[in-house]
């Protein structure tokens, strides 16, 4: 249980760090665009 | 029946000889007592020193973990009022608990074998040693979480230990609100069944219910199947009794004190002592004819069965052991004592007991199990903003699959199925932030993580110790601890 405990944290975090990543991903492409 | 009065030797815990034997050399194992939670219970002479204690004994198959739990509660205890743990013992495929023999059984043992409610000074002196019981609990950061007139036991001598710490919980300063649905449907808090986090004051709310079963003979909404009254409690208002006008002010006003729908505004044990339907309880001598009644009766029932069994040629009158079916009130102007029904049947006053189906049958209910408590479900189902199924639906489901199916279904499917991802809500939000904010944000990831990572680590460490403990302690007793 703490393995999938963990588990689950790590890749919740993946998740969120990912989405994080493409939004400022986004912000870069835009600014490019505009630039 | 003998109500002995000689000093009752005082047994504080089996001594290290006595752990290292095995458990029939150190007991004589008398009789069943009946069945508890996780197990069943035995009464047994303790061969040194003639002393009767109560030995549980638990499959080692079935949770140990909880039992554990139990077992460290009970150690972690040293009240009058509480049942005392003096050894455990692994024998074959069981775990033996022993434990401080109550001889008067439960209050409802003893409510249904005289087919009696208690009368209001019966009822204050009982709740007294049980607020007594539960100050010293809370005091100790405990909750009991399973309060209720089966759980409440008696010794011959009229004292009042509270028992079945099966689903007792401990409350940590990080955790000062727990969110387990635990307890026995009837007997359970509002904020218990709504699953918003509670705390001791959840306890007092039983014992609220539990002076009414006491009074009554059952719990509120105990003729109404368990899954509506679980809707009905949170929603309606505090129950009452059946008939206020048979009951003292003083009665009724503590009863409505413990069942206080917001827990803020509900007394705890240390206030309610000083209520004055409790300062007035008399002493527990009071007990000791309704003891003495009830054990009797017992006395009775064990030599009627006994004759039945050498006459074999009678059938099945087993079926008015226990339940009489129908329970009348002796009279207005009386104690709140109910009877057999009888001659004296009126039926305008007739309690009728179901044969004790919803009550006694439906036992106690643990949902969200700890393990799952801890991986923080309640938490998750706030934050992604799904429409949770409450527990209890999930509890009856699963009771429901079980009984068709006798199969248990996929934890871990459970646990990917919560698992954290981001919403719709959070993408949004994330379109409102900054680059620098994002980038802020994508730093404090990696030490928000490991700030999780650790607390869930301590966590599971806090649960796996009682169980190093115990392995610990068997390998140093060899086998006992």
């Amino acid at each position: 249980l703490f393995m999938k405990e963990l588990e689950r944290i790590v890749k919740s975090y993946e998740a969120y760090r990912q989405a994080l990543l493409s939004e400022v991903d986004t912000r870069k492409q835009r600014q490019q665009w505009y630039a | 029946v003998q109500l002995r009065n000689n000093p009752r030797r005082q047994l504080k815990k089996l001594s290290e000889d006595s752990l290292t034997k095995q458990p029939e050399e150190v007991f004589d194992v008398l009789e069943k007592l009946g069945e508890g939670s996780y197990g069943s219970v035995f009464k047994a002479n303790f061969k040194e020193t003639g002393e009767i204690v109560a030995i549980k004994q638990v499959p080692v198959e079935s949770d140990l973990q909880e039992i554990i739990k139990e077992i460290s509660i009970m150690q972690q205890c040293n009240s009058p009022h509480v049942v005392r743990y003096y050894g455990s013992y692994f024998k074959d495929s069981d775990l033996w608990i022993v434990m401080e023999y109550c001889g008067a059984g439960s209050i409802s043992d003893i409510i249904r074998l005289r087919n009696k409610t208690l009368t209001e000074e019966e009822i204050a002196m009982v709740v007294q040693s049980t607020l007594k019981g539960l100050e010293y609990l809370h005091f100790m950061r405990k909750i009991h979480r399973d309060i209720k007139a089966g759980n409440i036991l008696l010794n011959t001598e009229g004292q009042v230990k509270l028992a079945d710490f099966g689903v007792a919980g401990q409350l940590t300063d990080t955790m000062a609100k727990r969110n387990t649905v635990i307890g026995t449907p009837f007997w359970m808090a509002p904020e218990v069944i709504q699953e918003i986090g509670y705390n001791c004051v959840a306890d007092i709310w039983s014992l609220g219910i539990t002076a009414i079963e006491m009074a009554e003979g059952k719990p509120p909404y105990a003729d109404i199947h368990p899954m509506r009254a679980i809707f009905m409690i949170p929603t309606n208002p505090p129950p009452t009794f059946r008939n206020p006008e048979q009951w003292s002010q003083p009665f009724r006003d503590f009863v409505s004190q413990c069942l206080v729908k917001n827990p803020e505004n509900r007394a705890t044990a240390t206030q309610l002592l000083q209520h004055p339907f409790i300062k007035n309880a008399k002493s527990n001598s009071i007990l000791k004819a309704l003891i003495t009644d009830a054990m009797e009766i017992k006395l009775k029932k064990l030599e009627a069965q006994l004759r039945e069994q050498d006459q074999e040629d009678e059938e099945n009158s087993e079926d008015d052991e226990v339940d009489q079916g129908t329970m009348v009130r002796a009279g207005p102007s009386d104690s709140g004592t109910i009877r057999a029904a009888g001659s004296l049947g009126e039926p305008a006053r007739t309690l009728i007991e179901h044969d004790g189906t919803m009550v006694s049958q439906l036992g106690t209910m643990v949902i969200n199990s700890d393990d799952e408590d801890d991986a923080g479900t309640m938490k998750r189902r706030e934050e992604t903003m799904q429409p949770a199924k409450p527990s209890f639906l999930e509890y009856f489901e699963q009771k429901e699959k079980e009984a068709n199916h006798n199969s248990g279904a996929g934890d871990a499917d459970h646990i990917v199925d919560t698992r954290k991802l981001p919403t719709e809500s959070d993408m949004d939000t994330m379109r409102t932030w900054s680059v620098e904010e994002l980038r802020v944000k994508l730093a404090s990831l990696d030490p928000q993580m490991e700030q999780e990572i650790e607390e869930i680590r301590q966590r599971y460490q806090a649960k796996r110790q009682p169980i190093m403990d115990a392995i610990e302690a068997k390998k140093r007793r060899q086998q006992n601890f």
